[in-house]
């Protein structure tokens, strides 16, 4: 077993920045986790994500819609891929 | 994922955890701690893995501990989208985080828990800084969900759960159950500290081949805080 690295999350700043020196760190990784995750979740959930990212801050509540935009910004990711593994709980657990 | 609440023998509130998912060689390279800080202040500590906003696993500093986990009930798919359609529902890992985010305490987190629709079904189990503060929430999308209270004088000092309603018997190809009871057991009320709970997290089912990381915490003791990622 090892300790995982430890970050902090300055809730003082805006949302959309907030996340940015943890994902230039993952940055890649963060990218080819996506990939695999997109390729294995079955397929019909895609179009679920998708959905969602096309009516992104209609669906999803502050400060979480401009969180995962940042994310997508940084990591130079759609909406729908990041959009798909933050929620793939709610969309996969059963 | 396992995830079990306490009572010491002094009273303290303990709660270790185990979480297990697919992608797991993914999401290890990916756990993370980290410390959400306001007004230069940790407001609350959660595990979680870079580029996922939600938490599954948090804890507010002498206030409470929760973490989540699956239930795999029903049907799942016409809801979510209905739900997010008519935008009265939460995403289970945006509850957590709200939760850790505005409840003052023990109570609070568990009413929040309680009242909120939330996309998908969940155990969330709870743990505060106080005695006898701990419980399993076995929680449906709407309406009435299980609360299941530590009863530390009437010997239920621990309650494990995993993926299956307390009420129930879990399937004999997936009991990780009774091999955390009977470490928990073995351990006994009297010896919990953060390596014997390791000892527990680390019981051969317990901890699997799905297993990412393992934390303990105990929210009176926010500093006792530890998590390991797992490579069994």
């Amino acid at each position: 077993p090892t300790a995982p690295p430890v970050f902090q999350v300055d809730l003082d700043l805006q949302p959309s920045v907030r996340w940015g020196h943890i994902i230039q760190k993952y940055h890649q990784i963060v990218k080819d986790s996506h990939a695999v995750i997109r390729s294995k979740v079955p397929e019909k959930l895609i179009p679920i994500a998708e959905f969602i990212a096309a009516d992104f801050d209609n669906l999803l509540e502050q400060p979480y819609a401009d969180e995962l935009r940042g994310i997508a910004l940084t990591a130079n990711m759609s909406l729908g891929d990041i959009v798909l593994t933050n929620l793939v709980y709610d969309i996969s657990a059963f | 994922c396992t995830s079990i609440t306490m009572q010491d023998a002094h009273g303290q509130i303990w709660h270790a955890r185990n979480l297990d998912y697919s992608f797991t060689d993914i999401l290890r390279n990916l756990t993370v701690r980290i410390d959400f800080m306001k007004n230069k202040q940790v407001s609350y500590s959660v595990v979680t893995y870079a580029g996922y906003v939600g938490v599954l696993t948090g804890q507010r500093p002498h206030a409470f501990a929760i973490t989540l986990d699956e239930r795999d009930q029903g049907a799942w798919y016409d809801n979510l989208l209905v739900a997010l359609l008519e935008r009265k529902v939460k995403p289970v890992s945006f509850l957590i985080r709200d939760t850790l985010a505005q409840a003052k305490d023990f109570t609070a987190a568990l009413e929040m828990i309680n009242s909120t629709v939330t996309a998908a079904e969940g155990y969330f189990i709870v743990s505060g800084a106080n005695k006898g503060e701990g419980a399993v929430i076995t929680k449906n999308r709407v309406g009435h969900n299980d609360i299941w209270r530590l009863d530390p004088t009437n010997g239920r000092w621990f309650e494990v759960e995993t993926n299956y309603d307390h009420w129930t018997s879990p399937p004999a190809s997936d009991n990780r159950r009774a091999p955390a009871i009977k470490s928990m057991n073995s351990m006994g009320q009297n010896n919990i500290t953060v390596d014997s709970l390791f000892n527990v997290l680390s019981t051969p089912l317990v901890l699997n081949k799905k297993t990412t990381y393992s934390v303990v915490m105990s929210p009176a003791q926010p500093e006792l805080m530890k998590v390991l990622v797992r490579h069994p």
